[in-house]
């Protein structure tokens, strides 16, 4: 019993597992916790990985996503592919307090996290931006298409499919993803 | 990406994810960590996990779900993370990834797969022992 409770998340980020823990000891509930905790990274946008003004889009846009369960109940609420709004996990606990879904995407995710009063904000930042437009400069290079014309490897798109199909080894596209670029 | 697993004194649990994904991603992609069970998965009755790394590889393999089945069956929590991992290897030896996971009684652990440049993974547990919270390394397999 010594050992609860108990507070773990993934990644040095510091501040998030402060801001969970101290809601704990505040008395807060679990889920309060797992909100100020994942809502704390967003806010300083842990890493470039959470948050706003990282990891943009190929048309330089950040999206975010969220999901929050409730182990008791099994209940949960999530978002993706959120634009314009910062609090993605708080949007996610919405949707499990105001809606009988799960899940919420896109535009009409956000629509909805404006009806539930969250502001409509732009994600981009200076960074992000640079971070886009040097990936431009380098013939949008790496990306995540294959089996496409103009040869995606090479050139930015637009892309169309092609009828031939490569094999192409796992690791080249596996290590596209790393320890500053992840889920 | 920033995942978390909150268990209360009485043994509730919560669990939670926010990214902002793959820097340069195909308009419209989403990742793992809005899905239940790929990016987190709780059960109070059983325990909670989180996943954080290539989120298009982790979410063919629902590797939270699956580390709270295995902690289900009495498996320790460290444990658990690796066997999920090497799950994951057998398909994709070079994928980035690592999960935490922690069962009803507070015990916790942590695996990821080992690559050039990702050889531990670093995460942050709290609990009344620790007192504060504290960041904590375990070497990846």
């Amino acid at each position: 019993a010594s050992q609860l409770p108990l507070a773990i998340n993934t990644w040095a980020f510091r501040r998030a597992a402060e801001a969970a823990w101290s809601t704990l000891q505040a008395g807060g509930s679990e889920m309060d916790a797992v909100e100020k905790g994942c809502g704390q990274c967003e806010i300083d946008q842990c890493d470039g990985s959470v948050g706003y003004g990282g990891s943009p889009d190929e048309h330089g846009e950040t999206t975010l996503d969220a999901m929050i369960m409730d182990g008791n109940t099994m209940q949960v609420g999530a978002v993706a592919d959120l634009r314009r709004i910062k609090n993605a996990i708080g949007v996610a606990r919405k949707v499990i307090e105001h809606t009988r879904h799960t899940l919420l995407v896109g535009e009409s995710a956000s629509m909805f996290a404006e009806s539930m009063g969250f502001p409509c904000e732009d994600l981009t930042t200076q960074s992000s931006l640079s971070i886009y437009l040097k990936w431009l400069n380098r013939s949008c290079q790496p990306n995540f298409w294959k089996n496409v014309t103009p040869d995606a490897s090479k050139s930015c798109g637009p892309y169309k499919q092609t009828a031939k199909f490569n094999k192409e080894e796992q690791t080249v596209w596996e290590r596209r993803i790393q320890i500053s670029n992840h889920d | 990406t920033i995942g978390m697993i909150v268990i209360g004194q009485t043994g509730s649990i919560a669990a939670g994810t926010s990214t902002n994904g793959a820097n340069h991603k195909i308009q419209g992609r989403v990742g793992d960590s809005p899905i239940a069970g790929a990016g987190a998965y709780a059960d109070s009755t059983a325990g909670g996990a989180a996943a954080t790394g290539d989120g298009d590889i982790m979410m063919r393999f629902l590797p939270s779900y699956q580390a709270v089945e295995y902690m289900r069956t009495g498996m320790d929590p460290t444990v658990a993370c690796q066997k999920v991992i090497s799950r994951i290897q057998k398909y994709h030896p070079y994928f980035f990834g690592a999960v935490i996971c922690a069962n009803m009684s507070g015990s916790y652990g942590a695996a990821c797969n080992k690559l050039p440049g990702f050889t531990q993974f670093h995460f942050m547990v709290s609990n009344p022992t620790l007192r504060q919270p504290s960041e904590q390394i375990v070497d990846c397999i």
